[in-house]
């Protein structure tokens, strides 16, 4: 069973097209395992990816030297992953 | 398992086996309105089962919705469960909704990627692809947005089966896809299409694999527009409207451009809430209300569906 400990969802903000490529530049590299959750897509939505523990530095540091700006929506995935089976686990009782 | 409909529990997310349990109890329930139809078997065998909501006759102008495609969308394959209920629940009671059955019927998917969703329930809570194995890739599945002839293989789509966006070796290689193709092709008489994906808060129409304009660009707009609106009215959750490569980004092969290049003009696809803080994973409790705000804006395409014949 896949587990997603230490996995991060960032919401990324473009400012503008030359953003949105570099974005599209990440989604290329398929070693960092990134799970494109939306996007990438236009400046007007956000883009969120599922980043893997082990590709966490360097998606940051990517988005940083770039000058890109993004929060962290999900802080670990596996936490919200289990909270959901407690919850269908406890409704279904 | 649910023993009945009325005791099924509606705010909590089921797994694939409650799901068609819950709809032989709805069939069951509703002998005289509610059917349920096999198109067909996914890649690892499951069948793909649609709800007919029908008040007489055979081929009569149709809508169909369906939920789940992508299989950790989860609020979407309950809120497709909570539809079926209150289709039931309304006939006869709610005079929009029975006119509308009158005049019309209504197919609906639940669980259009079953493999899928299994796979989200058992190993991987976040898988949305298909099952599929793919010829020298050890990577699996196929993303069955992305898989339909319209714009297949162009841009917003991957040719790498280990991206969650391939397209597939060919259009409708996926059979949960060619099902549907089959389904709508020889019904011949489907007149309003919704997918319903989540997340993101949008109600979008044709189309993503182009920048032209659909030709019927400004009324889609005045609908999604009018369904948008009674979607917020509920509890002001905020959606955005338009084609899908001008409001959010190009992707090619993707299922409601196909239903309108077949002419089917009412073609939406939705993605439902979470406002983007809990991704797939948004909390049981908000199930009946993505549904119930969603059942509006289904009702003012479904309620224009009726009034507006073509």
């Amino acid at each position: 069973k896949e587990t997603f400990v230490g996995n991060q969802v960032l919401r990324i903000f473009v400012a503008n097209e030359a953003d949105v490529e570099k974005v599209k530049e990440l989604e290329e590299l398929q070693e960092l395992q990134l799970d494109f959750w939306r996007g990438p897509g236009g400046q007007d939505v956000p883009t969120d990816v599922r980043v893997p523990f082990a590709s966490l530095q360097a998606v940051k540091i990517f988005l940083e030297s770039s000058g890109i700006r993004y929060s962290i929506l999900i802080d670990d995935l596996q936490t919200l992953v289990d909270e959901e089976q407690t919850q269908m686990i406890r409704q279904h009782f | 398992m649910p023993q009945s409909v009325e005791t099924f529990n509606y705010a909590s997310y089921h797994t694939l086996d409650e799901i068609y349990n819950f709809m032989d109890l709805l069939v069951a329930a509703n002998p005289n309105l509610v059917s349920k139809i096999q198109i067909g078997n996914s890649y690892e065998g499951r069948p793909l089962y649609v709800l007919k909501f029908s008040t007489r006759g055979t081929k009569r102008p149709a809508i169909w919705i369906d939920t789940g495609i992508h299989s950790r969308e989860w609020v979407t394959q309950a809120s497709g469960v909570w539809f079926a209920k209150k289709i039931v629940d309304s006939y006869g009671k709610d005079p929009s909704l029975t006119s509308i059955l009158d005049n019309l019927d209504i197919f609906l998917e639940i669980v259009t990627n079953p493999d899928g969703f299994a796979f989200t329930h058992t190993k991987n809570r976040m898988w949305r692809k298909t099952r599929s194995i793919n010829s020298g890739s050890a990577c699996i599945g196929v993303d069955p947005n992305r898989n339909w002839d319209a714009g297949f293989g162009g841009s917003g789509a991957s040719s790498n089966p280990c991206s969650e966006t391939y397209r597939g070796p060919y259009a409708n290689s996926e059979r949960e896809v060619k099902a549907i193709v089959d389904f709508v092709k020889s019904h011949g008489n489907i007149k309003t299409f919704i997918s319903i994906h989540s997340y993101s808060q949008l109600l979008l129409y044709p189309y993503g694999y182009t920048k032209t304009r659909a030709p019927d660009y400004q009324e889609l707009n005045n609908i999604a527009k009018a369904a948008v609106a009674a979607l917020s009215s509920l509890y002001d959750t905020q959606y955005r409207y338009g084609s899908i490569i001008t409001t959010i980004y190009q992707a090619s092969g993707g299922t409601i451009d196909w239903t309108y290049n077949q002419g089917i003009k009412y073609s939406f696809t939705f993605e439902l809430r979470d406002r983007g803080r809990y991704g797939f994973l948004l909390p049981a409790n908000q199930i009946i209300p993505t549904a119930e705000e969603t059942w509006l804006a289904l009702m003012a395409i479904m309620e224009y569906t009726r009034d507006h014949p073509y």
